[in-house]
């Protein structure tokens, strides 16, 4: 479902210039479940961001689902992102004057999925990360635990093909970091590939495949559960 | 140092009021070195924010280094709070239009260091969570990770005698947590106070007590190493 072949993203220019991916290229199967791992600036983010076809490499081939992205316009890769990829940000990205309910709505929104649907299913979402009794809090009304699982709902709730999950733990203690393993994991049973970057043990321990980053560069690849 | 005593804080009213603190109370000597834990939601940034001065609570006393704070006015909390305390925050609360260097140098500005010391002392505080070649980026052009380490930086750079700090490691891998953490032991040894709010296993192992919140009460207060 994803084939990367020699991305390199370079920030700036000459002196300044940031290299933040030096060459990367890997593939991954439907059904995977990878954690990318590596150190604070190592590039996870960036490359996280061409994935979601949200920034474009510098150089390189990224091929989504059998689409060459470079090939497809900005409305293209919208409809590719917005029917295909559930993405949870580093730093959530959540509207801020909109409820947790219209927040996790919102990609049912971009799908044309009628409006008593999207409540019902906004609804599941939530109380999957145990946030039924916060519905409709604003986000600044929420504990920053519970603004990353507003996140990882609305990430869900159309269960995409492809997550992109972006440090989704980093806030939580263990047990709500075991709700949203417990529904990656579901997707993931049900055939979904998983991306996530992580830094916890407690996440790698549920992936089948770990992916290591290092200045840009991936240093090793290791499988630990067949796909 | 800190003396909360019956600390009740409650958003908004009636049916829909939140209780996210329902009567605290303990006290913090000089030198101690405090782990805060909890659920998600539990109260602990609530209680976090009030022990900085940023917020009141609902009922309850709080005295900080002698001082009763609710008979202090704003003035006279904004000068407690810029002189005698570090803040990191859950989401970091760097200025975006600023560089690294001077969201570092900002405590040093109210504290009114002459300008020559505090760009020395800014180099010396990004070196030490290895920020040293990003000082001129704008928190746009930092990592997740590398914004997190200037706000650790900016609350450390006037050696304060109150170090709070709200998961200042969520989105570091294990090698960027430990130089953070050697950071604060440092500050520790040489007589600082630190209360740190955590889910991190890692960080606790640094810490002398940690106190357990659960829905917005203590329900465990144990030191493992003596102030
Ligand atoms: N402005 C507000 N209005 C209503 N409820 C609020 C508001 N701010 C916070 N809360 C609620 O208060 C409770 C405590 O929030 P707090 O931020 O202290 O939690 P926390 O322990 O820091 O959680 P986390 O580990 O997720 O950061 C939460 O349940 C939250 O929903
Ligand atoms: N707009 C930008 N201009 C210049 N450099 C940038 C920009 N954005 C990111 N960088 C740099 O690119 C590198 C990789 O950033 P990236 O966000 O991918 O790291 P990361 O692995 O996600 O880190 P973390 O674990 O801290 O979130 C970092 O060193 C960062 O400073
Ligand atoms: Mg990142
Ligand atoms: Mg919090």
């Amino acid at each position: 479902v994803i084939e990367v072949d020699g991305i390199h993203r370079t920030y700036g220019e000459g002196e300044t210039a940031v290299h933040a991916l030096r060459g990367v290229s890997f593939t991954v199967d439907v059904g995977d479940y990878v954690a990318i791992r590596g150190a604070s600036g190592s590039g996870k983010s960036t490359l996280m961001n061409i994935l979601g076809c949200l920034d474009a490499p510098t150089s390189g081939r990224y091929v989504l689902e059998g689409h060459d992205v470079s090939r497809l316009d900005d409305g293209q890769q919208a409809i590719l992102r917005n029917r295909r990829i559930g993405f949870v940000f580093q730093s959530f990205n959540l509207l801020r004057r909109t409820s947790a309910l219209a927040n996790v709505e919102l990609p049912m929104v971009y799908a044309r999925i009628p409006r008593k649907d999207r409540h019902r299913r906004a609804l599941a979402a939530l109380e999957l990360v145990g946030l039924s009794d916060r519905t409709h809090h604003l986000p600044n009304e929420l504990s920053g635990g519970q603004q990353q699982r507003v996140a990882v709902a609305r990430a869900l709730v159309t269960s995409p093909s492809l997550v992109l999950a972006d440090e989704p733990t980093g806030n939580l203690d263990s047990m709500s970091t075991e709700e949203v393993l417990v529904a990656l994991d579901h997707l993931n049973v049900v055939g979904r590939t998983i991306v996530v970057i992580t830094h916890e043990d407690q996440v790698v321990a549920h992936t089948k495949r770990t992916i290591e980053l290092l200045d840009g560069m991936i240093v090793s690849d290791r499988r630990t559960v067949a796909v």
